[in-house]
């Protein structure tokens, strides 16, 4: 019963996340120290319920943590597809970059995540902005051996030529 | 029992350990 709203949001633990929540209503966008919402830490750890009942309740999908850390970076770095595309459903940036120069898709691909690439690309992720070391996501999946994530987005790009 | 307690959230070097382009 000492979990922090945090734990609470990470581990999945609904109810009793509610039951902390109802007692203050800016509870569920209140930053921890480094600027972490309850719905980034759930969505870092992939506990789509918890974002889903987050959503509903007012959490903000826009909010940016100290280091413009955001849920749909954190949300692809894990490759929860389906936690993705409930944050793009409310219009969050799919190319949210942060001070390490990362972007969504970056973090899918790093992580060879193909169906969170796939939906990344199916949606408009941006294939041209580069990592702080000027690794653009292709460069990226080549230089990790990631194939099967390196033919998802040389056939995104073959589809683009042909339309 | 205490629940094992998650360590924050965190965005990973996405290059760490490749050669800078």
């Amino acid at each position: 019963d000492t979990l922090s709203i945090y734990q609470l949001a990470a581990q999945g633990e609904l109810t009793l996340l509610k039951e902390n929540l109802q007692k203050d209503e800016n509870l569920v966008n209140k930053p921890d120290k480094r600027g972490f919402t309850p719905l980034m830490w759930a969505s870092a750890f992939g506990e789509i319920e918890t974002v889903r009942c987050l959503l509903e309740l007012g959490a903000d999908p826009h909010a940016l943590a100290d280091q413009r850390e955001s849920a749909v970076s954190l949300a692809s770095t894990g490759g929860y597809t389906g936690i993705v595309v409930l944050l793009l459903e409310k219009n969050v940036n799919i190319n949210s970059y942060d001070w390490n120069g990362g972007t969504p898709i970056l973090y899918a691909v790093r992580g060879n995540h193909v169906k969170c690439v796939e939906t990344l690309l199916a949606r408009g992720a941006d294939l041209t902005m580069e990592a702080d070391s000027g690794y653009t996501p292709m460069d990226l999946a080549v230089a990790l051996g990631h194939k099967k994530v390196q033919q998802v987005i040389e056939n995104h790009i073959l589809k683009l030529f042909r339309n | 029992t205490q629940l094992p307690l998650y360590t924050s959230p965190s965005l990973p070097n996405i290059t760490l350990g490749l050669p800078a382009t």
